[in-house]
Order: structure tokens, then C-alpha cells, then sequence
């Protein structure tokens, strides 16, 4: 399993619809400082069924939703799509590739699609975790993580352990 | 849950070693649960001794041999449940030449075995194992666009007069 | 007690309004202190707004936007009782080549003024910035040895063999 | 007032008398992770007075003597000595140029030295708190200090501030 295709419009830094296709292997990002590399991780967090705002960097959810630049004013609305190709047959549908989109708007309102046809955050999120991966599914290695176990404080480090089992 | 706690544990603790004394080419590090009962709070120790380095726990390391450290352990609980894919944001900025390229032979060694990856990085070696680079630009203040990126042995300071729009 | 953190807090204010507008060519940022009245504890907002970006506390910045933020403001917390010397300790980890470049002018500013600066560093720009240059290295393992170097528009990857035994 | 030398021996990973000359501007230290750059900043502190171990990445003072490395035994004293140029008259002293030196013994005993005469830790640290500066006599820009800043918690921020104070 793999991902094949990222697409994103009117979510946080990035208003105007962009596409980045995955390599197998190994896909760098680069950029200058606050240009929008963190933001895509993000985004892919988000569309597999992140609920905690915090852990997108912001208060609330609505804060996802591309709030405005110089000239530019704020949309209504995030919407983010990630294509999967399930090479391997992991994911418990017929499917070789399954494209899961999620919407939120500014009304709090969310949408969910699956392979376009709408359906509930928990669909998404169980289509991961009847694969045994859960929130497995994919792993973030961030400066955060490296903190945690860096801190002096014991329950910091064990807490990477109770997440991961 | 406990015995969950447990296994996993001594999976990632085995999975630690082993990749310590790859990334450190020698040297030993181990990962040290103490307490759990009443009223003592558990504690997880972490030591490593580098390579003709004494054992210290991993506060004690340097800056660079810490990052690299943190780094084995967060692959070793990785391996444990592994995914299909991994994102990495900027985890390289701490280390030097010699242990840039120790990390990339480990990423390289995941990515043989099946492991996508997706690496957020400022470190020009990094830049050159990706099969794939992606360039993320603000021309607009506020507004992110992203164009695909090739090295093709340019000094990599001259990113942006080489960007190939998509 | 209470009025020496007022007045030293409010003049780092002020420099930190200053340096961050220097930093970021543009923006705003300030410091925000609330509470202090029981039973409310006293507390700390870090506010930026980088040029033609939104508002937003320290945390919710970028990586480097956090970093550079933040170096304004431990310089401005300095400049509140200037010492003759600064050690910085890698603190250019997370920055861009654009955000080195601002945060060695800032330095220059300073070094000008008087301030000595001893700067580790893994950046090349710094390396080039810096008036003399030392390497730290460890040939025989677990003894630290010092030689000068010089930079003399090699590219910097050859460090090694450039050096100068003093 | 500014650095001109310093000299180690003894010390951390330095078991050999090392000498660095600083410049009047920027001086840049640079070299592989764990070389032994970050001991250098801890020699500057710990001759400047510096009593908390933690602070020099130690349980107990003792550990900052080189405790040995392959082929070479530990050392039973730890020696740093720091040249200050007193070129703005800013030390109350009449040198132009003043020599600190610390040394510990493996047995915990200490000594002081000011311009190689023997002096107590308490001279050493008077000399810089009657100019004004005090512990800001030098001012260290660290990881440790901006995690400070970008943390969560009030307190770690509002300490920094109350330290400058
Ligand atoms: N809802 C939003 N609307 C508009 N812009 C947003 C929104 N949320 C975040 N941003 C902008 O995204 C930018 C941060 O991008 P990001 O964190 O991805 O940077 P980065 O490329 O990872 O940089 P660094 O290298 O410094 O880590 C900020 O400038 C912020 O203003
Ligand atoms: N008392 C001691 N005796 C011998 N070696 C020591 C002693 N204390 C520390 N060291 C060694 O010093 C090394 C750490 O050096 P230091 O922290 O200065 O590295 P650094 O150059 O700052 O690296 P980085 O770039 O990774 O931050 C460690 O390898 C440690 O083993
Ligand atoms: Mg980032
Ligand atoms: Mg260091």
C-alpha cells in the first residue's frame, strides 16, 4: 500500500488547488521557512482522520480552513484528497486504488467521501484498521517525538511507548 | 494492557539495540524500565554508549549523538507495527556529514523493504537520496505552491532559478 | 522584586518589538503578560505576526519562524543588561539561507557594538561570517584536539583537509 | 572586556593542554556531532564559576575530568584557565589583562587561582558581580533556552525572564 496522489484546496496555506504525485521510494519536500512543507504532513493527517486540532497546530478545527493573504480573501471551505494505491491488496475493499477526501466548512460542517461516494469519518478510519495498521497506518517522525524522549520527565518517554502499543 | 505495554517494550528494546549499533557503527545502547509498582512511578532509562565512549544516558550525549539516538528508538518502535509509509520532518537538522549519511543508509535499508517515504528536509545530502524532491514556494505572501525540483549536480543554493514548474 | 521583572519585562518588550520587526523585515510581534493576581497564575503570551501573515502565539509559527522568534527574543532579553561576550550554541539549526543571513546581520549589528560572539555552528554561512574559525576534532577517539581553519572559498566539505594545525 | 584565551586541560574530552585564541568579533567553532565543541562552552562556565553540574550536562561535579577513552586512562585533575582582556577598565583590578583558573582534583578538592594567585571560588565570581554584570557576565544562547520559550507552560517561558532580571 501506497501513497500515490495528494491533493489540497483552501487548506490552511494553500488555497488554490495543488496536486503532488508520491514516489515509491523516497519523496523530499524542501522549502524555505514557512513556505508550506509542514502544512502538507498536516494535510495528510487531517484527511486520514485526525480529530485533534492540537496536533494540527491549531486551537480549533476550523483553523485548517485557508484564512486569507494579501489581496486574497478567506475560502469556505478545506478540502483535501489522498489517492492509495492498494498494491498489496492490505486495504479491505476490491479496489487497486481507493481516493479518500474529507471537506470542512466554515458553517463546522464536514463531508467524507470515499472513492467519491460520501460516507462517515468512520468509514475512513476503520478502513485502516481492519488492515491491523489503525492509526498506524502511517507513522510521523517529528522534532516533538524526539523531545519526548529527550525529556527528563519519565512519563513523556513512556508515553511514546503506550501510544505505539 | 500491561502485558500489551510489555511486549511491545521488549520488541522496541531489541529493535533499539540492533539499530544503535548500526547507526553508531558500534557502540551499545539499551532501554531500561524500572518501577510500576506502588508507589513508585515507572521509569524508562535510556543509556547508550558510543562507540569508545562511556555509557551515559541519552541526556548526556551531544547535541548531534542525542538526535541520532532518538532517532534509532522512534524507528524501533516503528518497526514493532510497521507502516506502509513514513513522514519525517526535518529530524536530520542536528547531525553532521558522517551521520546524515549513516541515517540515509538506514531510511535507504526501510525503503529496499517496502517502507514509502516522505522526508521534510533543509540538509543538501538528504535532498540528494530522494528519488522524487518537491519544492514548496510562498512567491505570494500567505499563498503555497509546489513545483517539482531537480538537483542535477547544481549547488543546491540555486533551488529556485531550477524549479521546473509542474 | 516584583518591580525589577516589570521594569526588565517591559524594556525587553520594547527590544523584542524592535528586533523581531529588524528579523522578519516587516511584522509585528509582542509580548503579552496577564495574571499574576491570585488565584490566577501569572502568564506569558508570545505574539508574531509575520509580514502580510495572520497573528498567531509562538507555537502555531513555522519551525524556523519559531526559532528566529524566539532568537529575537533572547537577544532582546540581553540587550536589557548587555554582557561583553555571547556563546550561542547551534541556535541557527532550523533556519533557512535567507533567515541565516538575517540572523548574521543582527549579529554583525551586535559584534560592531562591541559584543564578542563565540558561535558553534554546523551552518556554512555562519562558518563564513565568522572573523576565525576553529575546528574541534576527535582523530583519536574520545580526545577532542582544536586546530585553526580557513574557509579561503573552498567548499566547506573539505574542511578537514584544510586545516591548519596551530 | 573581551575573551583572548583559553586553555584546557584535563577537562572533559580534553586530556591534553588545548589553547584557543578568540577574536575581538566573531570567532565560529565547528566540527563533527560529539567532537567536543559544546565542552568548550561548559570549560568557559565552569571556570567562570559555574556550580550546578546539570547545567554542565553532569550528575556530580567530578565528571567534568576526563574519565578516560580507549588506550588512555582517566586524569585526576580537571584545569581550565581563562584570559580576560580588561581593555575598557571595566574589572575592578589594575591588570589590563586577567587570568582566571579553576582546577578540581579526582579527591573533590578545588582550586582558584587569579592571575596565578591562589584566591577562593567566591573572588573569582565578586570580580565579575562588582562590574555590573554578575552571572551576565556572559551571556549563553542555548537549545535548552528556546524550548524554554516555545513551551507550553507559562512558567518555563516566565522563567527566563526572571532569571535576566
Ligand atoms: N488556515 C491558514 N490559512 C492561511 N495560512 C495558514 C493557515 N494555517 C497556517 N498557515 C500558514 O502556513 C505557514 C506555515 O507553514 P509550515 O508550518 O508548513 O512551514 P514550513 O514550510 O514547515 O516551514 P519550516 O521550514 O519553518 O518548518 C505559516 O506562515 C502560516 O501563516
Ligand atoms: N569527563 C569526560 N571525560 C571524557 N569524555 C567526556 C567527558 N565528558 C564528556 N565527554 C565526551 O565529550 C563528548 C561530547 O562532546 P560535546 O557535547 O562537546 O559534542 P559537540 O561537539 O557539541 O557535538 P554536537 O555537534 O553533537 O553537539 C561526548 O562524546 C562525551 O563522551
Ligand atoms: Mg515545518
Ligand atoms: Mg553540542
Amino acid at each position: 500500500m501506497f501513497l500515490s496522489r495528494l491533493e489540497i484546496v483552501g487548506f490552511k496555506s494553500f488555497p488554490e488547488r495543488t496536486e503532488v504525485r508520491f514516489g515509491t521510494g523516497i519523496t523530499g519536500i524542501v522549502g524555505p521557512n514557512g513556505c508550506g512543507k509542514t502544512n502538507l504532513l498536516d494535510a495528510i493527517r487531517w484527511v486520514m482522520g485526525e480529530q485533534r486540532p492540537t496536533l494540527l497546530r491549531g486551537g480549533r478545527m476550523e483553523e485548517v480552513i485557508f484564512n486569507g493573504a494579501p489581496g486574497v480573501g478567506p475560502v469556505g471551505m478545506a478540502e483535501v484528497s489522498l489517492t492509495v494505491e492498494n498494491n498489496r491488496g492490505i486495504l479491505p475493499v476490491e479496489y487497486s486504488e481507493v481516493v479518500i477526501t474529507r471537506r470542512l466548512f466554515r458553517s463546522g460542517e464536514s463531508e467524507y467521501l470515499l472513492n467519491r461516494v460520501p460516507c462517515r469519518l468512520k468509514d475512513i478510519v476503520e478502513l485502516f484498521l481492519d488492515t491491523g495498521m489503525g492509526s498506524h497506518a502511517y507513522a510521523v517522525f517529528q522534532q516533538t517525538m524526539i523531545d519526548a524522549l529527550l525529556s527528563e520527565k519519565p512519563e513523556d518517554r513512556l508515553g511514546l511507548f503506550e501510544e505505539a502499543a | 494492557a500491561r502485558e500489551l505495554f510489555m511486549k511491545t517494550f521488549e520488541q522496541a528494546r531489541e529493535n533499539f539495540q540492533n539499530l544503535f549499533a548500526e547507526l553508531f557503527e558500534g557502540g551499545q545502547a539499551d532501554l531500561i524500565l524500572e518501577g510500576g509498582g506502588d508507589p513508585i512511578e515507572p521509569d524508562l532509562k535510556i543509556v547508550a554508549r558510543p562507540k569508545g565512549k562511556k555509557l551515559v544516558t541519552i541526556q548526556q550525549l551531544s547535541g548531534g549523538e542525542k538526535a541520532l539516538t532518538a532517532i534509532a528508538l522512534l524507528f524501533a518502535l516503528y518497526m514493532v507495527k510497521p507502516s506502509p509509509f513514513c513522514i519525517l520532518d526535518e529530524i536530520d537538522a542536528p547531525l553532521d556529514d558522517a551521520n546524515i549519511d549513516r541515517f540515509l543508509a538506514i531510511i535507504r535499508k526501510f525503503s529496499t523493504g517496502d517502507t514509502q517515504f516522505i522526508i521534510i528536509t533543509h540538509n543538501k545530502r538528504t535532498m540528494e537520496a530522494a528519488d522524487v524532491l518537491y519544492g514548496v514556494t510562498m512567491e505570494k505572501t500567505g499563498i503555497s505552491k509546489i513545483v517539482s525540483v531537480r538537483l542535477e549536480g547544481q549547488p543546491v543554493g540555486v533551488l529556485s532559478e531550477r524549479e521546473v514548474s509542474e
